[in-house]
């Protein structure tokens, strides 16, 4: 209830044009993927917390505040299949509503699917609360 | 193994205004 946080790597983002599915991350991790080793740069350390009012990015180095994705913004996350230490998850953008896969490189493939299921563990406890809300 | 790790989110879009 209180949160979780875990230091990770972001590695970017694309847009993507359904909420969810596996085929559809897959092929989006491949694309951040290549674009961050494109790039050359060390992709940004950050902390992510985990809560069920949603995600919450801060920088690593600088303790700033980079975004919050809300909970009902969040559609979907998932460990690739195949970069298994890569943790995403799909959120619509508050700007214009369009589609984002974020993907966060973790250490290693456990802390990546402890990622995974603490989000999956705020999809439920949001859900519990806003049943009992409704 | 072809097990992956994916979660969809049932409150996605649903708030408590709806």
């Amino acid at each position: 209830l209180e949160g979780m946080t875990f230091n990770l790597r972001h590695l970017g983002m694309t847009l993507v044009d359904q909420p969810k599915g596996e085929d559809l991350s897959a092929a989006a991790v491949k694309r951040i993927v290549a674009t961050a080793k494109a790039s050359g740069k060390k992709s940004e350390k950050v902390a992510l917390k985990v809560s069920p009012q949603g995600i919450v990015l801060h920088d690593s180095l600088t303790n700033k505040l980079l975004e919050k994705v809300s909970i009902y913004r969040i559609s979907y996350c998932t460990v690739d299949k195949l970069h298994d230490k890569v943790f995403a998850y799909i959120a619509q953008s508050t700007l214009n509503g369009t589609l984002e896969c974020h993907a966060y490189l973790c250490s290693k493939r456990k802390v990546a699917q402890a990622v995974a299921l603490t989000v999956a563990q705020a999809f439920t406890v949001a859900f519990e609360l806003w049943q009992v809300a409704k | 193994n072809t097990n992956t790790i994916h979660f969809d989110n049932p409150v996605y879009q649903k708030t408590t205004e709806d």
